[in-house]
């Protein structure tokens, strides 16, 4: 049964499946998002004033990153990001905001790098790679992390992919044979 | 855009079953 | 309108006896080509490495003991049923054919048979002239003129018969139309009488016992047939080719087709499907789905059931085909993950052993798990890396103090077979290279090693050991060289329900996409003997002295490729996942190329 919420215009449905309570957030998303607008005339063009805060804040995190201050950087980039994530409505285009997340995420996982977050930059670069970017750069950068987590088997996997769609990347090879060195010992 | 933000949120849970796996 | 009956006891022997060898023949065929059979896979089993059998009986709980032989039992009694209905109808059929010998209604329908050969006392391969002498000479002993004068007038007319009966005989094998005619109806007189009528004696069809056999018929044709027929028929339908139920199918088939790939893969998503199997239901209707994960994770992490434990085991008995059905599902959803965890969830249930870093370790027997994290400084997660220490330091990392029990764990330990790729190739039969279009197959050469046993790099085999035969029937059928390999032997499973053998599945993924292009091959026929050898890596001094390739069997895999060869030349990557369904650890995983070239 669905319920309607008139003040605050969302929808319900109690004991909702998981499939059903997904459908139902995506709806309520888009009303707030439709409320919140007050434009009458919007387009998929994405909004100049969130794209002006969001690379505010992102351009701080660089400008920290080259001060050396890594941990401030990263909170400004997540920061931005955040930002990102709340501010953009559902019908700004997707290819943009696609991009936009892409690019941050990228200088995420680089600072997590630095930092020795390899299980948080795992992640991310999972997300790059299920978002379809599969350049020689996220595998360099998976397959470091998988090794650095001593997850060697699946490090061969990404680095020998890697590989396949780029046979003559240099790093990449380089990676496989030390991976292929650490996985002897890991084996006795 | 939506799938886009689901997916973007699991990244906390899937870091923690991957943790908690190896 | 009238029917003729069978009061002379003359035709319904013959009925019931072509009934009954319609049934006998096969059955008896079946029964013994099962018994030589079943008798010479035992041996091969006998032959490989029986120390994981031994070993896996000796570990076994007395349950897991008690449930097999429930089950073997029940297996024989029903052969036992088969053997004796064969025996009885051999008695029935060997009484029915006395019965017709002895019959005199039938032997003297069978003397109205006209035999041209017998009446000319010849045999039935002779020629004209052979045929033609006998008749003259016979015809000389019988004319009514030359016979005696004192014989009575019934001898005579016997004699003048026979007589009649021989020109008859002569004639029908050289006169046109007589030997048309003896062809035709089987008499040289032509057509003679025949008569139709029922198989059966007058008594059962005309007096009162024939409501007894209507009634009959109608409870065979009415109720027994359909009732055999729709119970065949909802079984068929009931099943898919891979063995589960439909609705297991279906569910699977759902679960994958809904399935996000934010979601991670893990071993009790896995075991949260299985237990929404159908066939668990109809097993044991007064269970929940929740009660059959709880006791598919008690059998992984080696837990008693209590008084739930039969149903346990024969759960645990029923997941395996459930697992290969889902296993197959998921290749044809293309998901890879899903694939390896359900091979992966099956090793866990048969080495009853959860999916960690130390499955490898765990999975041997007397091991002590908490003396993994704090045994040893160094982080060991191998069993190769286990077998680079010295057999006591082992039995420290392991936690095992006795020696007979240490010696037992090394003694599987190093029985647990290992995969070593030594060569991988496309290849089309016949042809040096692959070629557009062209139907290749990945032709693996592997070496079964020890954990224990040195490393040494692939191209110490030399090439002449790799070579497949290049005959024409390897030709004509590549695979055939891999089923002259023996068996897999018992896997060392003391907490599996079953004695299984296991095997090897073969996925093969395109590394553009990272998708799995075909269903899994499975392998369940390699050579296991170089487990026996004894080239333990911390006793080898020095490879190159010590390393005789020959003394090596190197195994042979060949997995079909499901699609033909790419139009354009170039070269395509491929990812070949090879994983065992029993034991963690011995899995191949590498990267081959199809170079496609004119």
């Amino acid at each position: 049964t669905l319920q309607y919420d008139a003040n605050s215009k969302l929808l319900d449905v109690p004991d909702a499946s998981e499939d059903i309570e997904m459908n139902l957030t995506q709806i309520n998303k888009l009303t707030q998002d439709l409320v919140g607008e007050t434009n009458p005339n919007f387009t998929p063009q994405p909004r100049d004033e969130s794209t002006a805060m969001i690379k505010k804040l992102f351009e701080n995190g660089l400008k920290q990153l080259q001060q050396q201050k890594m941990a401030e950087a990263l909170k400004s980039v997540n920061l931005a990001i955040e930002m990102a994530q709340r501010k953009r409505a559902s019908w700004e285009a997707f290819a943009v905001q696609l991009q936009e997340l892409q690019f941050m995420m990228k200088n995420r996982v680089d600072l997590c790098l630095v930092q020795g977050k390899f299980m948080d930059a795992l992640q991310d670069l999972d997300f790059l790679q299920n978002t379809g970017l599969t350049t020689s750069d996220v595998f360099i950068r998976k397959t470091d992390s998988l090794m650095k987590l001593k997850q060697y088997e699946q490090a061969r996997a990404e680095v020998e992919r890697g590989l396949s769609l780029d046979p003559t990347n240099a790093k990449l090879r380089v990676l496989h044979i030390e991976n292929t060195r650490r996985l002897a010992e890991y084996n006795g | 855009n939506q799938a886009l933000k689901r997916r973007f949120q699991a990244i906390l849970l899937r870091k923690e079953v991957f943790s908690k796996q190896w | 309108q009238s029917y003729d009956y069978d009061e002379a006891s003359e035709t319904w022997p013959f009925f019931i006896l072509a009934v009954l060898c319609v049934v006998l023949v096969p059955l008896t065929a079946m029964q013994l080509w099962e018994l030589v059979s079943g008798g010479k896979s035992d041996q091969t089993l006998n032959d490989q490495a029986s120390i994981l059998g031994e070993m896996s009986e000796k570990y076994a709980s007395r349950e897991i003991l008690e449930f097999r032989a429930k089950s073997v039992a029940k297996k024989s009694k029903w052969l036992a049923k088969r053997n004796l209905f064969i025996i009885a109808g051999w008695t029935v059929v060997a009484y029915l054919i006395q019965y017709i010998g002895s019959s005199e209604g039938i032997q003297d329908a069978a003397t109205l048979l006209f035999d041209p050969y017998a009446l000319l006392d010849i045999s039935a391969s002779s020629t004209d002239r052979e045929v033609r002498s006998a008749y003259r000479k016979l015809s000389v002993k019988f004319h009514p003129d030359k016979l005696s004068k004192d014989l009575s007038s019934e001898q005579r007319s016997v004699l003048e018969e026979q007589y009649v009966l021989i020109t008859k005989a002569y004639k029908s094998l050289t006169d046109e139309i007589t030997r048309e005619n003896y062809l035709k109806y089987g008499h040289p007189d032509g057509p003679q009488a025949t008569s139709h009528g029922i198989a059966l004696p007058k008594f059962l069809v005309d007096s009162s016992a024939s409501t007894l056999v209507i009634l009959g018929y109608v409870a065979l044709l009415g109720i027994v047939l359909p009732y055999f027929v729709s119970r065949w028929w909802s079984r068929t339908q009931s099943v898919t080719k891979k063995g589960i139920h439909v609705k297991s199918a279906s569910y699977f088939s759902n679960r994958l087709f809904n399935f996000k790939p934010s979601q991670v893969v893990t071993l009790d998503l896995i075991v949260n499907w299985l237990s929404h199997a159908e066939e668990f239901k109809l097993m044991f209707p007064e269970l929940s789905v929740e009660t059959f994960e709880t006791l598919l994770h008690d059998q992984i992490n080696r837990k008693h059931s209590g008084n739930l434990e039969n149903a346990k085991l024969r759960i645990v008995a029923k997941s395996n085909v459930l697992l290969f059905g889902l296993l197959d599902i998921a290749t044809t959803f293309r998901n890879l993950e899903i694939s390896t965890m359900t091979i992966d969830t099956l090793k866990a249930i048969v080495q009853a052993t959860s999916i960690s870093p130390y499955s490898q370790l765990l999975q041997l027997p007397n091991v002590n798990p908490e003396s993994l994290t704090e045994g040893s400084v160094d982080d060991i997660r191998t069993l190769g890396k286990l077998f680079t220490y010295e057999d006591a330091k082992i039995g420290k990392i392991l936690g095992i103090d006795d020696s007979t029990k240490l010696q037992e764990t090394l003694s599987v330990a190093s029985s647990i077979p290992h995969l070593k790729l030594i060569r991988a190739e496309f290849k089309v039969p016949g042809e040096s290279v692959v070629t557009p279009q062209s139907t290749p197959h990945i032709s693996l050469k592997v070496l079964v090693r020890s954990a224990k046993h040195k490393f040494f790099p692939p191209n110490m085999i030399p090439d002449e050991m790799c070579l497949d035969r290049d005959d024409f029937e390897s030709m004509k059928d590549p695979f055939a060289s891999t089923l002259e390999q023996p068996r897999l032997p018992q896997t060392f499973a003391p907490y599996f329900p079953g004695k299984r053998s296991g095997c090897w599945c073969a996925l093969v993924v395109l590394q553009k996409d990272g998708k799995v292009i075909q269903t899994p091959m499975l392998i369940d026929r390699l050579s296991f003997e170089n487990l026996n050898k004894d080239f333990d890596k911390r006793t080898v001094k020095n490879l190159e002295e010590e390393f005789k390739p020959e003394e090596w069997v190197i195994g042979n895999i060949k997995i079909p490729f499901s699609q033909p060869a790419p139009e354009e030349k170039g070269d395509f990557f491929f990812r070949v996942i090879v994983k065992s369904t029993e034991y963690f650890g011995p899995d191949l995983d590498f990267t081959l190329s199809m170079a496609v070239r004119d």
